[in-house]
């Protein structure tokens, strides 16, 4: 179903961040809305890795992983307890 | 715990252990499924202010508030975006919408780590004595990541994010799922941001044995724990009407059977269903159960939940019997009613009875706690195995520590088996799992931190490594339950942990972040791979030959399938290069290899290094020669450095 949509971690190279944008989180989002619209943040990460999660169709998601400064744009996993 | 800091040899060397005024410095963080903040093990009478680097906080939210938190209890927070974004709102009448832990598995698992001491503890008066966790004077911060649903990936990255910036210490996971490479492995990912600032990850190995590659978190920048068992039994005897008795175990506490024998079926026997014998829902013909004790086979579903139908269906009692793969490891259970659970073959004896008497009958006794049970530790059965699946040059699970009935706090709203039905009230419960055995290192690593603040999280593993045992006392070496067969590295990594011996390993074999950035490369990683793994601009010089190999690592896995190439001459050698450095008083250190067996040659250069002062490092290479051999073939020694004083030891695993 190309319209179901499942949370990603979507990884950004912060080196890569152009110069029009001051915050990292003005770049993340500007590129979660050129490829959604309603697509929203779950998430930022700052120390474990630069990037966010959210939540996108397949398509999304391969529209995002193809754009300068993504690094990866990987679905979730659900671990289980010990 | 009650038993492990004996077991561990902590309470009879309580004085070699930091002051607890250096070890209330530590901070563990655990990822779980929450905290049960009225706890005794989260009493803080004695614990000094919160360290001035703490930056965590109590978060607030259905059932908790920011006065549930002490100075033991330092930080609770909660992550649900992810899982409720996949599976919709939490069900407030189901789970809490805050840190606290509706599940039990979250606080057991935290006060394992650092739990306070507690006089009088027990399970329905089993295993009693005085519980504390490994590291008593730790302070503990909680990061629920694990719902009803799962611990979903998103969730737990923001964890550790965030607990990276409160400062914990110590990071420990008792969860996991699958394996991939490590730039697609997110507790991967979030233990190397950890490690980059000093913190230890320790996570747990998998429960997926004894199967061979079934482990979970084997990044080298994660210390990977197996589980083995104490030396303490909860026996309860399947007495049956032929006059026999087998010994199984229980933590069944309530009405006992009648003191007479009572009417015994097999549950294969009281069902239409093809899979009845294992004792379903819904999948045993209560006519034939009521008032009789049942046999049910292990398997598929929980085994207290195998407890509760044939309890729900009449039945009076049962008796669990292992499946083969479970081999003779006995895991005790808080069953509805009375029921012990046996080993496979005494399943089968007692099967042999079921199936050759008309009419035939058993009754259960119950024996309590003994302890002093010999040979301990075993490997548990369920502990997963190596080789390492993704990098079989790094040797997996690194070590293993108490992981079979596990006394240590428990979540007030759920009761010791976790089912629904089970009412029952307890402070403490008794489980199971590389889960219970995580904790135990994580604990004992907030220790050695707070005896060496200096120490990185590669040194602190190190000590754990090589001072790591794999023989008894007796000179026997560790038994594997699942095989009754001595274990291998694959089983125990570099054996079971030894906190007294590690706080003063005299070497060490550390790591630097330069040196796992070093390993990527070696992995022909590129440039974006390495990127997503440390969020850094490193790049790999193309001048210089990386090698897995060469990674300062603790113990040796030689691999002749992978990484050395195909096998085209007689013998192939391969090469490993080691740094130690010293971190106890002057000393020269000798060579000894336990060779894997006449076709691996083995030889170290040079066989004896000598430190004059502290911090001193020193490398030597080994080569490992060997010719071919069929594949799958697996073949284990060691490598020891002594001083006479220390033992510095490495296992050493060759596959082909």
């Amino acid at each position: 179903d190309g319209e179901r949509k499942i949370t990603y971690i979507v990884h950004m190279s912060k080196s890569e961040m152009p110069v029009r944008f001051n915050d990292h989180t003005h770049w993340y989002d500007s590129s979660l809305k050129s490829v959604s619209d309603s697509a929203e943040m779950l998430y930022t990460y700052n120390n474990v890795a630069h990037g966010y999660s959210t939540r996108l169709t397949k398509q999304e998601a391969e529209s995002l992983e193809k754009q300068p400064g993504i690094l990866g744009v990987m679905p979730e996993v659900i671990y289980e307890l010990h | 715990t009650t038993r492990t800091p004996e077991f561990l040899g902590l309470d009879q060397n309580a004085n070699l252990f930091p002051e607890s005024k250096t070890a209330s410095e530590v901070v563990v963080g655990v990822f779980d499924t929450g905290v049960w903040p009225e706890s005794k093990s989260f009493d803080d009478s004695g614990l000094g202010p919160i360290p001035s680097s703490w930056k965590g906080l109590c978060e607030t939210g259905n059932n908790f508030n920011a006065s549930n938190c002490n100075r033991k209890l330092i930080g609770a927070r909660f992550f649900s975006k992810g899982y409720v974004a996949a599976l919709g709102p939490i069900d407030e009448s189901k789970e809490s919408n805050s840190p606290r832990d509706d599940d039990g598995h979250g606080t057991h698992t935290s006060t394992t780590a650092a739990g306070s001491v507690v006089r009088d503890a027990s399970l329905l008066g089993y295993a009693a004595g005085t519980a504390r966790g490994m590291a008593s004077s730790a302070r503990v911060a909680v990061y629920k990541v694990c719902w009803e649903g799962g611990c979903f990936s998103s969730d737990i990255l923001k964890g550790m994010d965030m607990a990276i910036a409160d400062n914990v210490n110590v990071m420990s996971l008792s969860l996991g799922g699958g394996t991939s490479d490590y730039y697609r492995d997110n507790i991967a990912i979030g233990a190397f941001a950890a490690m980059q600032k000093g913190i230890l990850v320790s996570c747990s190995a998998g429960n997926a044995g004894p199967s061979s590659f079934s482990l979970s978190n084997v990044a080298p920048w994660i210390t990977t724990v197996g589980a083995g068992t104490l030396d303490r039994d909860f026996p309860a005897l399947a007495s049956l009407g032929n006059g026999l008795n087998y010994s199984g175990v229980s933590l069944f506490k309530g009405d006992s059977l009648p003191d007479k024998m009572v009417p015994f079926i097999y549950a294969g026997n009281a069902t239409i269903a093809t899979n009845g014998n294992l004792c379903m829902p819904g999948t045993l013909i209560p006519d034939k159960i009521k008032g009789k004790i049942v046999l049910c086979d292990r398997g598929v579903n929980a085994r207290v939940q195998k407890g509760s139908v044939v309890k729900s269906a009449g039945g009076v009692g049962m008796v669990l019997a292992n499946a083969a793969s479970n081999g003779d490891e006995l895991v005790a259970d808080a069953h509805l009613l009375p029921a012990t659970a046996v080993t496979e073959k005494t399943g089968n004896l007692i099967k042999n009875y079921l199936f050759s008497e008309s009419n035939p009958t058993a009754t259960i006794l119950f024996q309590g706690t003994k302890v002093g049970i010999e040979p301990s530790p075993v490997v548990a059965a369920f502990s997963s195995r190596g080789p390492n699946s993704i990098t079989p040059e790094i040797l997996k699970p690194d070590i293993i520590a108490p992981g079979v009935n596990i006394l240590a706090g428990w979540a007030g709203s759920v009761g010791p088996t976790g089912l629904a039905e089970d009412t029952r009230h307890v402070e403490f419960n008794i489980i199971s799992g590389t889960s219970m055995s995580c904790p135990h290192v994580s604990g004992l690593a907030a220790l050695l931190k707070a005896a060496h603040p200096d120490w990185s999280p590669g040194a602190i593993r190190s000590a754990l490594m090589t001072t790591a045992y794999s023989q008894y006392k007796t000179g026997k070496l560790m038994e594997d339950i699942a095989t009754g067969k001595p274990s291998t590295p694959f089983d125990h990594g570099a054996g079971h942990v030894d906190p007294v011996s590690a706080l003063n390993p005299g070497l060490v074999y550390d790591l630097t972040v330069d040196d796992y950035v070093d390993f990527l490369c070696a992995l022909k990683y590129t440039a974006s791979e390495i990127k997503l793994v440390t969020r850094g601009n490193f790049t790999c010089d193309t001048s210089k030959q990386y090698s897995v190999n060469n990674l300062n690592y603790p113990s040796f896995a030689v691999s002749y399938q992978t990484g050395s190439g195909p096998i085209t001459e007689e013998t192939t050698t391969v090469k490993h290069t080691r740094t130690l450095t010293n971190v106890g008083l002057p000393g020269t250190y000798k060579v000894s290899v336990t060779s894997p067996g006449k076709s691996v040659k083995v030889t170290v250069e040079p066989e004896s290094l000598s430190f004059d002062k502290v911090n001193q490092k020193m490398s030597y290479t080994v080569s490992f020669t060997a010719s071919s051999m069929p594949s799958n073939t697996n073949l284990f020694g060691r490598i020891e450095w002594s001083d006479d004083k220390h033992i510095v030891g490495s296992p050493v695993a060759v596959s082909w």
